[in-house]
């Protein structure tokens, strides 16, 4: 009752993360890697071209489950304790909880994607909550201000969307969050680059991790997004920063929080090694 | 011989074609990956010399310190530390306010001690790297274990240093944690 750190739960079944305890509040939460597959045109017309490098155009609008579980292993230590999970042969992540840092790291690795299949793979990771949010949630774009986006909306006209999808997709610098404002609590996912990022139903937050197009989008490139290395295609890795909390009370707002860490993360410490073999303690002090 | 503008004009070009977003063919991004590789490679000369700088006393006359950086740690590869047993590790805060800060890097030796400035032994933790990094396509690194511990309080825009040993694990004596 008097814990005060972070807290994870695992649903021991699926291996999937069931809930996050942050500043003293608990969020049901699940979190899972999923991907639309690439839309094939002819590349004739505008409304009949590939997704590619230029456009994100998913053939279905609801995702693919790439697992609905994961294998897990758990490292507990006295600075750190680990989750590593793998959800399939190209999707893992270790979850990290550093002693004295309230936030969660999510450090992923996608790829390389299979491209054997005839759709390409966009792999978003989603963050799945029970937090009532009205159709909003905020980015960060440009590097700005944070600013407010309404799903199927625009404020400056009629908004008839055609593609439920990208069409609610907004770029993200380093930060997408959402809040339910009955409960005042709010749920922010930090990124270490700049990604595409959404919140395609109430309570959820995804962002676009790693992708594969298979067709060329006829915009230029003249080359499919299927890059190699080493013989395979790409693999991406990065981080994802979770942080829950209350959106404000007495002198206290998770978005300073937030600032807190995105400096830290954005301009992080720099780490340099050099050699000590002929050098005593004594006189490196 | 030292162009800070190597890295200024790989960043410019890199801005302009947007590059990281594969609006670009495969060999243009490789070529990119190569001007960038190159950029970096000079501006770690100008901030070895410019720690050598904060390092030294003004009537000191040191040799200068190598200051080399581990591009590939975030796949914890990392050939200087993992071949040596003995080594400093310095910490750079480019923040105007003091911070915390995790340093991890991949190791091969069983156990390390780890002591501050002021000769007092750090707490460290050895974590195992997960698979999925260990099989990351040309990863080239033998090490399986993470050593992981705490830079505290460092000043703003200064740095603090930690000598670090290999030692055989029933050396490792547990350091008294805070309360």
């Amino acid at each position: 009752d008097d814990y005060t750190g972070v807290k994870l739960e695992i649903d021991q079944t699926t291996g999937l993360i069931a809930s996050v305890t942050m500043n003293n509040i608990t969020v049901s939460l699940t979190q899972q890697y999923l991907y639309y597959e690439g839309y094939i045109g002819n590349n004739e017309i505008f409304v009949n071209r590939s997704s590619g490098a230029y456009i994100f155009r998913p053939r279905n609008n609801e995702p693919i489950a790439a697992s609905n579980r994961a294998n897990y292993t758990i490292h507990r230590g006295n600075l750190v304790t680990e989750i590593h999970q793998k959800f399939n042969d190209w999707i893992s992540q270790v979850v990290r909880m550093y002693k004295e840092e309230n936030v969660i790291e999510f450090d992923w690795v996608v790829g390389p994607l299979p491209s054997e299949d005839t759709f390409g793979k966009e792999v978003i990771n989603r963050f799945q909550t029970d937090l009532s949010t009205n159709a909003t949630f905020y980015t960060d774009s440009n590097g700005r201000e944070i600013l407010k986006r309404v799903r199927n909306f625009r404020p400056t006209w009629k908004l008839d969307l055609e593609e439920p999808v990208s069409g609610n997709y907004y770029p993200v610098t380093s930060k997408i969050l959402m809040r339910d404002t009955v409960r005042n609590i709010e749920v922010a996912v930090l990124t270490d680059r700049a990604q595409g990022g959404s919140s395609l139903h109430d309570g959820e937050l995804e962002l676009m991790v790693h992708r594969n197009c298979l067709h060329d989008d006829a915009f230029g490139v003249g080359e499919a997004l299927n890059e190699k290395a080493f013989g395979a295609g790409l693999v991406a890795k990065g981080s994802h920063y979770l942080m829950v909390g209350n959106i404000s009370s007495d002198g206290y707002s998770l978005a300073a929080a937030e600032r807190d860490l995105a400096q830290r993360k954005l301009l992080q410490a720099w780490t340099f090694f050099s050699p000590a073999e002929k050098q005593s303690i004594e006189d490196y002090k | 011989q030292v162009d800070l503008n190597a890295l200024r004009q790989a960043m410019g070009v890199m801005q302009h074609h947007d590059a990281v977003t594969g609006t670009e063919k495969e060999h243009v991004a490789h070529d990119y990956a190569r001007i960038l590789t190159e950029g970096i490679k000079e501006c770690e000369i100008i901030t070895s010399a410019a720690l050598n700088k904060l390092i030294k006393n003004q009537s000191s006359e040191d040799v200068d310190i190598k200051f080399s950086s581990c591009p590939l740690a975030n796949v914890s590869s990392c050939s200087f530390t993992e071949n040596t047993e003995t080594f400093t590790v310095t910490v750079y805060n480019p923040l105007s306010r003091p911070v915390n800060h995790y340093v991890r890097f991949p190791i091969l030796g069983e156990a390390y001690r780890i002591t501050d400035d002021a000769g007092v032994q750090i707490e460290t933790q050895l974590v195992p790297i997960a698979s999925s990094v260990l099989s990351i396509p040309g990863r080239k690194s033998e090490a399986t274990m993470d050593l992981v511990f705490r830079a505290s309080e460092i000043p703003p825009l200064g740095f603090k240093s930690y000598y670090v040993e290999s030692v055989k694990k029933e050396e490792v004596t547990a350091p008294k944690m805070n309360e």
